[in-house]
C-alpha cells in the first residue's frame, strides 16, 4: 500500500505523522518504506539519518534515474523501517523537473521497480508544504492520500486547493488515487478554536476523518532532536499513544494490511 | 523600507508576523503595504479580505504585467494598511514564471513603479513555505529580510539552506539584500526545547535576533477567524503586546523609519 502524506499548509504535522506512523506500523509487525520528498529533509533527520551526506537520495532517483534500491538505507530505531533519504540538492528538483519528460511519473515508475524486488507492506511518502512537482509526483505514485489537518483556522483555508489538485491528478494522471484518511493533529481540548476546527473538519469530511486525533504534546516535538520517533522516545506519552491508535485504525481501514 | 518575511519551513509564523507587524506599525503611525505572495492567501484572509474573488491580485502583477496600483485594496481594520491580495491562480505562478524573461525581477519592478506614485513607510511581503520563484521574487524585491524562527527542533534544520539562498540572491540578483532581523516565535518558557532552540538561535545569529520573542498564545491563532490581527482582536493579550514590542524594536533598528 502506497500512502502519500500531503498538505500544502506548512507545519501541520506531515513529517511527524510519517515518522510516527512508520514507527507504530513497524511495532505492529509491518515492513515500511519512507520516502522523504521534502528538501528540508525533516523525515530523514526525524528517523535518525543524516541528510547532509553525498550519498544518493531521492533527488538522484527523480532526476538522474538512479534505481531506488541504490538509495534505500536502514534507520537506527528499527530494521522494519527503510528510508529513501532527502538530500540538499532536492531543493533544485522542482525547477529541474519542469522540462523533463514524464515529469509527474518519475517517482511512480521508480517505486514500482523497487517494490517488484522488495515487497513492502506500507510506503509512506512525506511531502514539502507546496503543490509543486514534488508533491505531484507523490500524488501520482500513491494509491491513498492521508491529509493531516492542524486544528487551527489557517489550516482550513487551503483544503479547497488541495482537493482540487487531487481531483486534477485523479482525472489526468492517476485514476486510482483516493483520499483515504484525514488525521486531526495538534488538537487542544482546552481551546475552543481546536474543538471548532475539529467539528468543521468532521462535518465536511465525515467518515474519512480518523476517530483518533493527535493531541499537542511537547514530547513529540522533542523526539526529532534525539533522532527517534515520538513513539520510541517516550512510549507512554499522549502523542505516542495517539499515533499507535492511529496506526491501528489505519491498518483496519486499509484493505490489504 | 521593503521587508520580506521568509522561511521555507512551514508553519513558523510568517503570516502571523506579517499581519501583526503591519497592524502594530500602523498603530505607530506608519503607512504599510502588505504583499501576499502565498497561494494559500492566509495574509489576505488574516487582514479581513477575501482571496476567493476574481479581482486582480499579485498573480496578475507577476504574470500579466498588471500595474500593482490596480490590485491594491484597503483592509477593514485600519486605513493605514493596504494590501496586494493573493488569489487562487497564484498556485500556478511558480511553474509559469520558470520560462519568463527576468522572472526573478518581476515583483521588484512592479513594486518600484508603485512606490514612485504611492510613497509608503514599510512594505511587508509574506512568502509561501518554499524557496521557489515566488520567494525568490520577494528576496530580489527586498531591502531587508526578517526570518521568523519557531522554537522547535525541525525549525533549525532548514536555516542553512535559507542562508545559502540569501547569499546566492545577494551575489547574483540583489546585492543590497541583508538579513536584518530574526524573530523567535511560539516560544514556551515552560519547555526545555523552546529555551534550547532560542539559545542556539541567539548563539548563532547574535544581535540579529530581536530581543522581543513572540510567546505561543492562542489569541493570536483565534484572530484570523475574525478577519482581524491579533493586535486588534485582543489588545491586552501576550501575543498582541509582544508584536507591539517587536514593531517598536523593528522601527528602531531600521534606519529610515
Ligand atoms: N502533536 C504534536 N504536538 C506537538 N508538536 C507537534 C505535534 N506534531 C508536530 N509537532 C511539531 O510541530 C512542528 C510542525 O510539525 P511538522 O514539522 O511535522 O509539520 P510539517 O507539516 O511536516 O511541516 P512542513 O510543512 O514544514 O513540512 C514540528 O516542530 C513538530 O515537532
Ligand atoms: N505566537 C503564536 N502563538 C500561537 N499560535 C500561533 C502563533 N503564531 C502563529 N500561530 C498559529 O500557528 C499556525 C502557523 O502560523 P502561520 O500560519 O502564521 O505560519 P506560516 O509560517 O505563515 O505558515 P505557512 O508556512 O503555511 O505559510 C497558524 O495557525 C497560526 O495561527
Ligand atoms: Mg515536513
Ligand atoms: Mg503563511
Amino acid at each position: 500500500m502506497i500512502v502519500t502524506v500531503a498538505n500544502q499548509k506548512g507545519g501541520v504535522g506531515k513529517t511527524t505523522t510519517v515518522v510516527n506512523l512508520a514507527a507504530a506500523l513497524a511495532e505492529l509487525g509491518k515492513t515500511v518504506l519512507v520516502v522523504d520528498l521534502d528538501p528540508q529533509g525533516n523525515a530523514t533527520t526525524g528517523l535518525g539519518v543524516s541528510s547532509r551526506t553525498d550519498n544518493a537520495g531521492v533527488y538522484d532517483v527523480l532526476i538522474e534515474d538512479v534505481p531506488m534500491a541504490q538509495t534505500v538505507v536502514g534507520v537506527p530505531e528499527t530494521e522494519k523501517v527503510q528510508l529513501v533519504p532527502a538530500s540538499l540538492d532536492l531543493a533544485g528538483a522542482e525547477i529541474e523537473l519542469v522540462s523533463m519528460v514524464a515529469r509527474e511519473y518519475r517517482l511512480r515508475k521508480a517505486l514500482a521497480a523497487y517494490l517488484e524486488e522488495h515487497p513492502t507492506d506500507v510506503v509512506l511518502i512525506d511531502c514539502p508544504p507546496s503543490l509543486g512537482l514534488l508533491t505531484l509526483n507523490a500524488l501520482v505514485a500513491a494509491e491513498e492520500l492521508l491529509i493531516p489537518i492542524q486544528c487551527e483556522y489557517y489550516a482550513l483555508e487551503g483544503l479547497g486547493q488541495l482537493i482540487r489538485t487531487v481531483d486534477m491528478v485523479r482525472e489526468h494522471l492517476n485514476p486510482t488515487l483516493r483520499i483515504s484518511s484525514i488525521l486531526l493533529t495538534m488538537t487542544d481540548s482546552r481551546t475552543n478554536l481546536s474543538e471548532q476546527v475539529a467539528d468543521e473538519v468532521r462535518a465536511f469530511f465525515g467518515d474519512l476523518v480518523l476517530d483518533t486525533a493527535i493531541p499537542r504534546s511537547v514530547r513529540l516535538s522533542e523526539a526529532p532532536g534525539h533522532g527517534r520517533s515520538g513513539v520510541a522516545y517516550d512510549e507512554g506519552s499522549r502523542g505516542a499513544l495517539a499515533y499507535r491508535a492511529a496506526a491501528e485504525e489505519f491498518t483496519q481501514r486499509t484493505v490489504d494490511l
